[in-house]
């Protein structure tokens, strides 16, 4: 299963992942 | 004794190990060159020929049969052998379960189910988004010319994946969908996508503080959504089922979306007790909407009126086996 956020930010907003990175839920994904 | 040794020996053969090594030595080149070709020309993709083939298994029905066999509930003796062997397989940490004593769950599904001790998973504070679930970050980035990315090279369609904007949501002065979607010229749109492994944890919480204003639920077909079928199959995620809850930010547009796989065919949504999943019978390319939002002719229950408020960290729904 998957889960895909789309949303809509800032143009500033940055995320703070690796793409194949083990995520927990409740971790950062990205900050402004 | 020596002599006898030696004549035991085999002789040296030049010839058959040039030979060998030689293969081995070509084969490993070969390997070489074909893994810097995809990284060139990017991953192999299916044929829609291939794709069409691998859509006429009946994966909905085997999600179901498998939904129904794992509903069976286990005697007491039999369970913690089954669950132990799933934990094995899929390295599950039941050091983080609520409940880690194995005879409590009655059968596989009730097990996958399982919910994690309260402590285990802080919600961090400094940042305005989170991660929604377990697993792994397949991608992320920002949305260009309204194509999403699956993984790096292989994009899917937004409108695809979304539906048709709805006639209150439609900006008619924009010229595109991802326009369409933006309350600001000044923003753009972001995507995350998080991989839920067999052995994760399969709940999902709310990412942010949102207010989800309808949700539209696309039967289709149960694919495998592991990272290897996402690099072969285009559109993936526009081809299996999936339930989208649309709503507000701070920012503006926000949706989180659940895509079903063939174990892992139903979602549940908590505050959504209409939403049926994974059921026998659906028309192909057809969607089912709800507005959580009260309209001028529709009087909804109090909660609805001004769509579902959720806060970052609150459980919004889980994946369920079948």
């Amino acid at each position: 299963s998957t889960i895909v956020l789309l949303f809509e930010a800032p143009r500033d907003f940055s995320f703070s992942l690796q793409p194949g990175q083990r995520i927990r839920m409740g971790e950062g994904l990205g900050s402004l | 004794s020596l002599s006898t040794g030696s004549r035991m020996l085999p002789r040296p053969r030049p010839f058959p190990l040039l030979v060998v090594t030689g293969g081995c030595y070509l084969g490993y080149q070969q390997y070489k060159r074909r893994g810097h070709r995809d990284e060139e020309t990017g991953p192999h993709l299916a044929t829609p020929t291939q794709v069409a083939l691998y859509r006429t298994f009946p994966t909905r029905l085997v999600s179901r049969a498998w939904g129904r066999l794992n509903g069976l509930d286990l005697p007491t003796w039999l369970r913690k052998p089954i669950y132990s062997l799933y934990i094995w397989t899929f390295g599950v940490n039941m050091q983080e379960a609520a409940v880690e004593d194995l005879h409590h769950y009655k059968n596989l599904g009730e097990f996958f189910r399982r919910r994690l001790k309260p402590a285990v998973r802080p919600v961090c504070a400094a940042s305005c988004l989170t991660s929604p679930a377990d697993g792994k970050i397949l991608h992320f980035g920002r949305v260009k010319n309204s194509e999403v990315e699956q993984v790096k090279g292989i994009t899917y369609s937004l409108e695809n994946f979304l539906g048709p904007q709805t006639s209150r949501s439609k900006d008619l002065s924009s010229s595109s969908f991802q326009e369409d979607l933006l309350s600001s010229p000044d923003n753009d749109l972001f995507h995350v996508v998080v991989y839920l492994a067999p052995g994760d944890y399969h709940c999902f919480h709310s990412p942010t503080n949102w207010t989800v204003e309808m949700r539209r639920h696309f039967p289709g077909a149960l694919m495998s959504v592991n990272p290897g079928v996402a690099r072969w199959v285009k559109e993936l995620f526009c081809l299996n089922e999936r339930v989208v809850l649309r709503g507000q930010w701070q920012h503006g547009f926000f949706s989180l979306t659940a895509v079903g796989a063939t174990n892992v065919g139903s979602i549940r949504v908590y505050f959504d007790q209409e939403l049926q999943t994974n059921t026998p019978r659906y028309n192909k390319g057809s969607f089912h909407d709800r507005s959580y939002v009260a309209t001028d002719n529709q009087v909804k229950s109090a909660p609805e009126e001004g769509g579902v408020s959720l806060h970052k960290g609150e459980p919004v729904g889980e994946f369920n086996l079948g």
